[in-house]
């Protein structure tokens, strides 16, 4: 049991590892705060490029949102799946880390199919087809499709 | 992998059918416009998650106000096509999956799902889970470790 | 004290009908699911335009965060401050909304102070003054500042 | 009405002025630059929120890096100036308020806010309050009317 949790953490951390390098050209690191397994907490240590290390707690809000999905993405790289839906995980991020976040998406979708809500427009105009939702007089409608 | 997705007075839907032509698509529109809702419905065609998530009391709640029964369909570039159907009854409701319109058990899904390689929902991250993950204490981050292990 | 409770939940709850009405064209409204004050629960009614009337649990995110803001300018509007500070208020709204909101903080800056953090342009275009932050070498630093 | 903040090694700013010569003023800036440290160290100054909602566990975490002493100084419109100063000390830290340059306990300053018509701390939204807001129950909900009555 405690060698099937060290084989996880080990290779998700690996992971967290180079997502962190390829979206925010920093460093990041997950570690445990206790012997056991078991009955210790997961800790996110995260260094953005240009910036001293810092732990989650004293991150700012969109630092603590690029963490989390650094970490999203590290624990999906463990084990792929054909498809992936994410909605609006870029809201708390700058025009920027968007943009980084939307490149890493193109490249990932070269090997699965991403469904991606965002209101971003850096986002959107990443995304190989746009679908449009609005409400119509007394219900949903999807809208057109626009091309990149 | 997901070719096209059809929605039966799906919660704001009335009839609305979506295609996935291209590897990276993505959704956009005002507030309130459904877009949530078709996430909505991926996880309930395939029953990924319990009703609760899905912002709805009872499974009932995901079926279009005034409506009694509700569909979603999904079909997977291979062919395949999955099928849910929520009906009410008096006394609550029946859920049905079918599996290219063969009716079959819910097991019958979960194998299918597991011969696409969707093994857990990690794939699908809703609308405030990176918040949730953000503000989580280091023991639940801890405990995402473990359910994978 | 019951008396005293209800004239602040009256004041709120008429403000909030004013400001529902004025940022979303639609229609508000507080109550209450108990005779008493002191053991019930204060919930939100919210009617977007062209919409059915719903409670907060059935709302999507922008609408749940649309009212949320609507109840905070209903309480500030009871006891009006001569500044007020909002750190991204606007993260989760579309870009039509974002529009609102900042059409409406600028008609109620005629009348007190309001400094605004924002990454949404809607927002940075209807403010005054726009004031520029970003990291340097080892600490942030106030860049110039953009006149409409 | 607050005409200009000045900032000496608080949280991440060195030495820092910002003026504020129009009624709507709008900060921006990338992720981490610095932004809600500036609406933090307003709430510090004024004493409006205690150093947990700071996002700092005491309230030395609001020193800069490296240094021993964090000043944040207020001027508003008619001239008055507020200044809040923290120091460390071996065993915790000491924490003065001035009022023109006259050292005064904060019941002076609460009394000067009240002149001004700062009456609670509902006039400054932090980052994240409106999620909270609408995630709270329904009697939390109700408790911030009671508060206010
Ligand atoms: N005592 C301190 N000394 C030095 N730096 C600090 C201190 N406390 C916090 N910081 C830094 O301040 C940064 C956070 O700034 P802040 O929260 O203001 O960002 P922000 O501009 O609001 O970003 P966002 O758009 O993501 O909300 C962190 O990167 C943190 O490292
Ligand atoms: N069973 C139902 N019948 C009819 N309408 C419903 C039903 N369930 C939910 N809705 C409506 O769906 C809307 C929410 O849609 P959804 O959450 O998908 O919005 P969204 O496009 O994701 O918006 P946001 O950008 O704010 O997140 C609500 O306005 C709600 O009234
Ligand atoms: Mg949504
Ligand atoms: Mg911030």
């Amino acid at each position: 049991k405690r060698e099937a949790f060290f084989k996880v953490f080990n290779a998700i951390n690996e992971n967290f590892r180079e997502v962190v390098r390829e979206l925010a050209d920093g460093e990041g690191e997950l570690y445990l705060d206790g012997e056991d397994p078991f009955s210790s907490g997961l800790h996110i240590r995260f260094r953005p490029f240009g910036k001293k290390v810092q732990k989650m707690e004293a991150m700012s809000g969109g630092e603590k949102s690029l963490a989390a999905l650094a970490l999203i993405f590290a624990i999906q790289r463990f084990k792929p799946a054909p498809f992936y839906v994410f909605d609006e995980v870029d809201m708390f991020l700058d025009g920027v880390n968007v943009g980084r976040v939307a490149k890493m998406i193109k490249k990932l979708s070269k090997d699965a199919q991403f469904i991606v809500v965002s209101l971003r427009k850096p986002m959107l105009e990443m995304a190989d087809a746009v679908i449009g939702v609005t409400r119509g007089e007394d219900s949903s409608i999807v809208t057109a499709i626009r091309l990149r | 992998m997901i070719q096209r997705i059809r929605l039966k007075n799906f919660k704001s839907f009335k009839k609305a059918e979506i295609s996935f032509d291209y590897p990276f698509v993505a959704i956009t529109g005002p507030n309130g416009s459904g877009k949530s809702n078709i996430v909505d419905s991926i996880l309930f065609c395939l029953g990924l998650k319990h009703s609760k998530v899905l912002r709805a009391d009872k499974l009932t709640d995901l079926i279009r106000i005034g409506c009694n029964e509700a569909e979603v369909e999904i079909t997977f570039k291979n062919g395949l096509r999955v099928r849910r159907r929520v009906k009410k009854t008096e006394k609550g409701y029946y859920s049905y999956y079918y599996l290219n319109d063969r009716s079959v058990g819910y097991s019958e899904i979960e194998r299918v799902l597991e011969e696409l390689g969707v093994v857990n929902d990690y794939n699908v991250v809703m609308q405030g889970d990176v918040t949730r993950i953000a503000e989580m204490s280091p023991v639940q981050r801890r405990r995402i470790i473990e359910d994978i292990a």
